[in-house]
């Protein structure tokens, strides 16, 4: 399947989205 | 945001009157970024945990136990903090812990890791990186390296890595590391 490999900056950036 | 995994969150509460498996709780799975984050925010951070409690985050369908059969060959990357460490490094260290396995960070040696724990101690607090082979050393070599490099910690800190079957028979401060980095 397809890999899903996310960095530590796109995470963190999830976080700080409303 | 879709993960590629589902993990689930464990949480472990060390109670004498009751058997070691009632004491570990299943508390939530996450298997997009957006649930992981908001089970992030709705616990405890891990520095507000008394003593001997644990937290772990493991693949849908393994238990943060050497019991369960797929973890039985396997093993662990252990970091052991000083006391003397202050509670934000032991939260820094268990956040980056837990974005290297909802991000995948391990790449082709993501599949042999199966989760990770943190144990609230009185001695020390621990935090480990469990693989799925204790004895395969390019791969628990791997993520060892990348799980110290990733969560910045110094190349002078001893890291070492056990089997489960190992850590069964010994207490953990014994048990013999099969590799050191």
């Amino acid at each position: 399947g397809t890999r899903i490999i996310y960095d530590r900056k796109f995470l963190m950036e999830c976080r700080n989205s409303p | 945001h879709p993960l590629l995994n589902r993990w689930a969150l464990w949480f472990f509460k060390n109670d004498r009157s009751w058997a070691w498996e009632d004491n570990l709780h299943l508390v939530t799975k996450s298997d997009t970024v957006e649930d992981f984050w908001a089970m992030y925010s709705h616990i405890q951070l891990a520095s507000k945990l008394s003593s001997s409690c644990d937290y772990a985050l493991f693949k849908d369908g393994i238990e943060p136990m050497r019991e369960d059969s797929r973890n039985k060959r396997g093993g662990r990357w252990l970091v052991s903090l000083a006391k003397q460490q202050c509670h934000s490094e032991l939260d820094r260290l268990w956040l980056e812990t837990l974005l290297r396995l909802i991000g995948e960070s391990f790449k082709e040696h993501s599949r042999k890791v199966r989760g990770a724990a943190i144990n609230i101690r009185a001695k020390g607090d621990k935090t480990a990186i469990w693989t799925r082979a204790a004895e395969n050393q390019e791969g628990v070599l791997h993520t060892g390296r990348v799980y110290k490099e990733r969560l910045g910690l110094s190349t002078k800190m001893v890291t070492g890595s056990q089997a489960h079957a190992d850590t069964a028979t010994k207490s953990n401060s014994l048990a013999k590391n099969k590799f050191v980095m």
